[in-house]
């Protein structure tokens, strides 16, 4: 464990409150894509299996487990009933289809080993890489975003790109590599990077998200 | 054990 990994952790954690907290005060899911969301259950509920036979591994990463599936859970709830008002089905339209195909493949074709555990494991790892894509599509055709949103979606981004140093240090000093969770990961966040540079203009200078 | 141990992350 390492600063980078907690904070990258943290991170995440910080994003799901932030999300539910956008629900909260703006009574509305207005902005969220559903499609991401459901991507993401599937990713924690595929890489997330093993909370059954390492429950006792370490009470830190089980409990995270737990957390970001409930709260993914819940999330969705939330949306397709309290809120469902807001949903707009027609802009929340990226095909997810082939995002789960190309993951699906990719897991077939680079797995550490050939077994269910390991296959949805590296399914999920790049189905992760690829799940804000809808969310990112949806920020396109609107063209704007609520502030609250844009701080959801950057804490969501800097945890994987936070990771990136925890894979240096970890490779350089503990002599540990993980090519699959690396690569993915540095996709990931080269999908975030339009957006974060956004962010940084606009929103942390106190103006408005908005794309040119 | 190297697969494994690449799961200690989230």
């Amino acid at each position: 464990m390492n600063l980078f990994r907690i904070l990258g952790d943290l991170s995440h954690l910080v994003s799901i409150f932030i999300l539910l907290q956008k629900m909260r005060s703006t009574r509305s899911c207005a902005g969220i894509s559903l499609r991401t969301q459901i991507l993401y259950l599937m990713v924690y509920c595929t890489r997330y299996l093993d909370i059954f036979w390492t429950f006792n591994a370490s009470l830190y990463n089980s409990s995270m487990k737990l957390v970001f599936i409930l709260s993914t859970a819940y999330t969705i709830y939330l949306m397709r009933t309290v809120y469902k008002t807001a949903l707009d089905p027609q802009i929340d339209t990226f095909a997810t289809y082939y995002l789960v195909g190309g993951a699906g493949l990719l897991a077939v074709l680079f797995p550490y080993k050939y077994t269910v555990y390991e296959v949805l494991w590296s399914f999920s790892i790049w189905l992760e890489s690829v799940a804000i894509l809808p969310q990112l599509f949806m920020l396109q055709r609107t063209g704007e975003a609520e502030t609250i949103t844009t701080h959801y979606l950057f804490a969501l981004g800097a945890y994987r790109a936070l990771y990136i140093p925890n894979w240096l240090y970890r490779w350089f000093l503990e002599g540990h590599f993980d090519p699959i969770a690396t690569v993915a990961g540095i996709i990931q966040t080269l999908l975030y990077s339009d957006f974060f540079y956004i962010y940084y203009t606009k929103v942390l200078k106190g103006k408005k998200f908005e794309l040119p | 054990k190297k697969a494994e141990k690449a799961h200690d992350e989230l």
